[in-house]
């Protein structure tokens, strides 16, 4: 369901030139469950921007379900993405005067549902553990908590693709352990295709393959 | 150095209380290096911001330094934080129209140095890996490179006690284990007291003694 080639991400500041990502070749089948690790710096956001179409490459194809996306442009890639892949950002994202449900909320407008928008937010955001905190705002959160808020929204749309860039940074092993069972479980049932950037082994343990990042470059992939 | 007595925080909204602290005495002595753990909501950013001086209690005495400084105002905070406490935010909090290298300089402003800041805050960036990143803005930056520059400041102006807020969430196990050896370094050759709130137990290995929190209260306090 996602196969890049060559791809490359050069940031260029001025008269220097960042190379972020140089050459990586990915496939990632329908339903499969991978990691993404390396070292800090090495490229895994980047690489995550990209296959989530936040971001066009420098250089290089990506392929998702069949169709070129590297050359589409902003609009074309927005609704690529919000029907297909949930996101949980590194950094959260969340809006910051929207309380957590209407944050959960958000997806499910973008994507039209009229009815029962709350109830599907409010779901989501049990799932995760925070069903007494539906009405705090970022702020009024803690950082594991925020973590989870992001957690739920990727999830409310009933996503083909999730990607989450490190999604457990922030949290307790009994929590972080509660949030894997509930990826595996949709990966398991639902078929959801699944790739986790992490600095965990626990959680890459748990998945069947880790793509290996340093520097930039694909340095392993496997079991 | 640290002594609390029945430290309470209460975040009023509207109608509804939230206990986020609830009754908290806790003693680190000078040259000691601790380690807060507890589930995610459990209160431990809640306890360090009152440690930092960054927020007051809702009730309770919280002595730095023989000094009761829980009824202080803003600005006699800021006064006492600014000298004594190097803190690292968990979600780092950096200015984001600064380099890293201008963010890092920033506590020597306001510590009053004339002369010699640049090299100071280089020597900290260096320290922490980031030593070719210096004149990357925070969005420029990976999410561990970021965590890193809030290290690095934290550390420039040679603070009596650091207080970090889990300074290794977003890093891989060597960044992680890099940082660690810094802070050990400190602790050992300067004396430096350090509070750590850390999902890891491997950093937790790494201190003298962990509290563990858990809704609000203290439940453990030990080797
Ligand atoms: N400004 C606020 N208003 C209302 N509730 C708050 C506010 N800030 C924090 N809380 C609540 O207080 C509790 C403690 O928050 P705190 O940030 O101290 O937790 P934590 O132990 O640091 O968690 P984590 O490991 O997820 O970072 C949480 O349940 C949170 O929802
Ligand atoms: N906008 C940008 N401009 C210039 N350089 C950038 C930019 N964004 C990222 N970089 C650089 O690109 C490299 C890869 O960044 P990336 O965020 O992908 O790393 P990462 O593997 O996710 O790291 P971490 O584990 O710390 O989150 C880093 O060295 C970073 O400094
Ligand atoms: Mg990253
Ligand atoms: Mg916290």
């Amino acid at each position: 369901v996602i196969e890049t080639h060559n791809l490359c991400k050069v940031y260029k500041m001025g008269i220097v030139e960042v190379n972020a990502l140089c050459g990586v070749s990915i496939t990632v089948e329908r339903g499969e469950i991978v990691s993404i690790m390396g070292p800090s710096g090495s490229g895994k956001s980047t690489l995550m921007n990209l296959l989530g179409c936040l971001d066009r490459p420098t250089s290089g194809e990506y392929y998702l379900d069949g169709e070129l996306v590297s050359n589409l442009n902003d609009d074309q890639l927005a609704e690529i993405r919000n029907r297909k892949v949930g996101f949980v950002f590194q950094s959260f994202n969340l809006l910051p005067r929207m309380t957590a449900l209407a944050n959960v909320e958000l997806p499910l407008r973008y994507a039209g549902y009229r009815n029962g928008r709350t109830e599907r937010a409010r779901a989501a955001l049990e799932a995760v553990g925070l069903a007494d905190r539906i009405h705090h705002r970022p702020t009024e959160l803690s950082g594991g908590q925020q973590q989870r808020v992001a957690i739920a929204r990727a999830l409310v749309n009933d996503p083909a693709i999730l990607m989450a860039d490190e999604p457990t940074g922030n949290l307790d092993s009994k929590s972080g352990k509660e949030i894997m069972e509930l990826i595996l479980k949709l990966n398991q049932e639902r078929g959801t295709t699944v790739i986790i950037v992490t600095h965990d082994p626990n959680i890459a343990a748990q998945t069947q393959r880790v793509i290996r990042l340093r520097d930039g470059a694909l340095v392993e992939d496997g079991v």
